[in-house]
């Protein structure tokens, strides 16, 4: 007994969330001479962007009106809505069936006289949630029009609203007119970028791509393929394949639309790899930009001195995801008894877990959540037990303490790579009274 | 299906290396 290793604990800092949201003041830019955090340097071979939450008070989308913990519960039903969407594609693709497959049958493309695209059939009903957190802010077209795009890099396409609208959500801004670009630019149906659309199709008498996307969730967009320019407060990218939607449904935070980062020959990181930047960038969330704040970077300064690596699996039949091979959980330092089996993709012969920006939560197999929970809740023997909350099932009452001991929770990936978490990934407040909970989730709950 | 959700994410550099197939983290990086 005296040879066993102690556990490892550290310590929580007690802070419930707020009454109501507190002003925050908006972090000085610490990227130096840029404006709103954006800036160029060694010749162009980085770009950085500041990312904001949707939630946070800077958020230009920010609900004044809404509690913390409102907030919090529609951020958790948002979050169900996503990683079902994920769940429902990933299982899909193991049986070589993309999702935007069961949709294309359901939608008719005609072309009006003026050769504006127009669409009609039945829409997708289901829950239309925003796909994604974080948004970056940047210009579209020549001259640019600022707008507000989600980031995800659960999504391969860029797209965002486009006039004239056969359905447009509401926007913070004008809706972009592509009329006023003189950086627009058609993509006829024969290009080759048009043909690397999941779902394309042509309007036959202007000869140009038409995209449809669909999310999984309810959410969709449709419209012209087209190429434009993007710029980021001194760097400009003409060319950029992107959507033009016509017809865009789902609740997308307010924003224009949605700047895909995921791992498709048409996401931005593929498109500027082809360009300039290498293919790497990087991102940092948080969720409040109380201490540092989040940020998107591409290019040769993305790559921090201490990063860990672990390889990146690739799924023959998605390869949108970017999915990892987590082989470990530790939690107080012991590593736990899970089957190696519960992290695989499919039965292919794949296998991972996705790291994804637009879910919240991260969810786990249950055989793999289930000693997660049971480790966790046997090393916090003395923390009052407060049930559940939401998609959560192992919270604590924590009102009158001010630091509390949790043990460490470890990931553990192929390669050697751990992400040890501060406190504050995994044990978070959930209202103003200090129920505190585990935030990790079962993959199961909600299937 | 799992998923590694943004609340773990928090405070870590996260990067995508395309080139080399990999993908990294960096703790304190935000």
């Amino acid at each position: 007994a005296r040879h066993r290793r102690q556990p490892r604990y550290q310590v929580l800092h007690v802070s419930p969330l707020p009454s109501k949201w507190q002003e925050v003041p908006r972090v000085a830019d610490s990227l130096g001479q840029s404006e709103k955090g954006v800036r160029k340097v060694d010749n162009s071979t980085t770009l950085i962007l500041r990312l904001t939450h949707r939630d946070s008070p800077l958020s230009p989308f920010a609900n004044p009106k809404a509690s913390p913990r409102e907030l919090l519960k529609n951020r958790l039903a948002r979050d169900e809505a996503r990683a079902s969407a994920i769940s429902v594609r990933t299982k899909l693709a193991a049986r070589g069936i993309r999702a935007n497959d069961l949709v294309v049958e359901s939608v008719n493309y005609t072309a009006r006289e003026q050769g504006v695209v127009d669409f009609a059939g039945p829409l997708m009903s289901g829950l239309k949630q925003g796909s994604g957190e974080y948004f970056i802010e940047l210009g579209v077209g020549s001259p640019p029009r600022q707008t507000y795009m989600v980031i995800d890099t659960g999504s391969d396409i860029i797209w965002l609203q486009c006039t004239p609208c056969v359905d447009c959500y509401t926007q913070s801004g004008p809706i972009f007119d592509p009329a006023l670009s003189s950086s627009y630019e058609s993509l006829a149906c024969t290009s080759p970028l048009c043909s690397m659309l999941e779902l394309h199709s042509c309007a036959a008498q202007t000869n140009s791509c038409l995209y449809q996307v669909a999310y999984g969730d309810g959410s969709f967009t449709q419209g012209d393929f087209v190429l434009e320019a993007l710029s980021f407060r001194g760097a400009t990218m003409g060319g950029i394949a992107m959507g033009c939607g016509h017809d865009n449904e789902g609740l997308f935070a307010s924003a224009a639309g949605l700047f895909g980062l995921g791992g498709g020959p048409l996401s931005f990181p593929s498109q500027l790899g082809n360009l300039l930047l290498r293919r790497v960038f990087s991102y940092c969330l948080m969720d409040r930009d109380e201490s540092g704040f989040s940020s998107l970077m591409f290019g040769s300064a993305a790559v921090p001195m201490n990063t860990q690596f672990t390889p990146l699996l690739k799924n023959p039949n998605l390869n949108t995801y970017y999915y990892v091979s987590l082989v470990g959980i530790s939690v107080g330092g012991s590593m736990l008894s899970i089957p190696p089996q519960a992290f695989r993709m499919d039965g292919n012969g794949g296998g991972g877990v996705i790291v994804d920006s637009g879910t919240s939560v991260t969810r786990l197999a249950e055989v793999a959540y289930g000693p997660l929970r049971s480790a966790f809740r046997e090393a916090t023997p003395d923390l009052p037990f407060a049930g559940g909350f939401s998609l959560f099932d192992t919270c604590y009452n924590l009102s009158g303490q001010a630091n509390v001991r949790v043990p460490l929770v470890s990931l553990h990936f192929e390669g050697g790579a751990e992400m040890a978490l501060p406190t504050s990934n995994y044990v978070i407040p959930v209202d103003t009274e200090g129920t505190y909970c585990l935030a990790f989730a079962s993959a199961e709950i909600g299937a | 299906v799992s998923i590694i959700g943004n609340i773990q994410q928090q405070g870590f550099r996260i990067v995508f290396d395309g080139v080399s197939s990999r993908l990294g983290f960096a703790a304190n990086q935000c």
